[in-house]
């Protein structure tokens, strides 16, 4: 589903380069659950924007669902991403005019849905990540915690082949986040292959294999890799 | 420094009515430190926004450093917010228009400081939070946990007596956490009042007592309070 080979993200700072990411591997298969760890700044969003080609390489290739992502322009990127990636954001990036039914069932109207069957498969990842009571609620009247569940649901629907979890459970409490590693859990033994950035490492230890980051680079990887 | 009494919080969603905090008794003092945990939802920010007169009690009272917050208006709850609380804000809120140490310095300058005095300031606080590097970074230029550091070095200066953190660890790695909690810890012992949202039960562990939230009720408390 994915492969990232030898591919870097360098960054102009005044006349410093900052190396967000430093010649990266890793490949993902369908039904296989990474999780990347890592210090504050080591690179893994940017990982994260590359695996979905929210952005491009400096240096090296991505391959996502067949697609080098370096070949194709803003909207040929735009296209493979939503077709193929579920996406949680860092910072949730709900749309403020749409309610939480609304935020989940837009990726499923873009596919084509119609909204009648989209709000049905958005009110049934509600109850997934427990938020139903949340369905016609606007960003600005929910919690952190709140909005990061619906993030988490929009993610979800439409079966994407790859989800991409950007600390999904950092403003949950504990219970929530089990739930969520769950939900998680449950679409990756369906066939979906994931990515799963987290500070946790009770979190990290649903997935098959943990990979880490330091300074842009892969440091160590743990876990039962695919032999 | 801060006394709640019987304060709640209600919203209205329609012809529902959604209580967001029931009934909260909370008093905090120099140099005391208290965490609060709950679940997602719960009322926690509620809460600090209650506790740092950024929003009113819909029945109760609050008072901040003397002065009983319902009795001002927008313009008076702002003065004493500004000179007598710090806050740590769960979506990190920092101006995108300034980079990391013009944002730090921005309460200083405020106050009446010069801005060479407010920068030195703001220079002394991003070591504290170990992000030095990042001072003429612009907040679109930095990394989750980067932007939450640059918000908790903003709360930190200039000695206000009432410290509000929501969650100022929700985006780090371990270590940069602790480092965090030992420079809360040093601030409240050297006379600040601090309260602290966290999902982290390691992180309450730094504070003098730790109060349970769920429905917007106080349901538990723990810890050596006050005898
Ligand atoms: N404008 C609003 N209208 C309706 N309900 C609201 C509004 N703002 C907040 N709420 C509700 O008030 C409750 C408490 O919210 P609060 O943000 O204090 O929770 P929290 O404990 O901080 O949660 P989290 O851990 O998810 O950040 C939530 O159920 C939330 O949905
Ligand atoms: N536009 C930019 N210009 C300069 N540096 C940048 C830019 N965007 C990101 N960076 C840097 O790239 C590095 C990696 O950022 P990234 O967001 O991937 O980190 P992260 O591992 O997700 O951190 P966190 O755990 O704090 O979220 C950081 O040092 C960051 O400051
Ligand atoms: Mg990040
Ligand atoms: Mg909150």
């Amino acid at each position: 589903v994915l492969r990232i080979n030898a591919a870097s993200r360098y960054y102009r700072d005044g006349d410093a380069e900052i190396r967000a990411l430093d010649e990266i591997n890793l490949t993902v298969h369908a039904g296989e659950f990474v999780a990347v760890m890592g210090p504050s700044g080591s690179g893994k969003s940017t990982l994260l924007s590359l695996a979905g080609a929210l952005d491009t390489p400096t240096r090296g290739e991505v391959v996502l669902a067949g697609a080098n992502i370096s070949a194709l322009n803003a909207t040929g990127r735009a296209a493979v991403r939503r077709r193929h990636a579920g996406f949680v954001f860092q910072d949730y990036n709900l749309v403020p005019a749409l309610t939480a039914a609304e935020n989940i069932a837009l990726p499923l109207e873009l596919d084509g849905m119609s909204v009648r069957q989209a709000r049905r498969a958005a009110r049934a990842a509600l109850i997934d990540v427990d938020a139903v009571e949340l369905t016609d609620r606007f960003p600005d009247q929910m919690s952190g915690g709140q909005r990061q569940r619906v993030a988490i649901a929009r993610a979800l629907v439409g079966e994407r082949s790859l989800l991409l979890a950007d600390e999904p459970t950092g403003a949950l409490d504990t219970n929530t986040g089990e739930t969520i590693m769950r939900v998680l859990r449950a679409r990756i033994d369906a066939g979906a292959a994931g990515i799963l950035v987290t500070h946790d490492a009770r979190h990290a230890a649903w997935a098959d294999r943990t990979v880490f980051l330091r300074d842009g680079r892969v440091t160590d990887e743990t876990g039962t890799a695919a032999a």
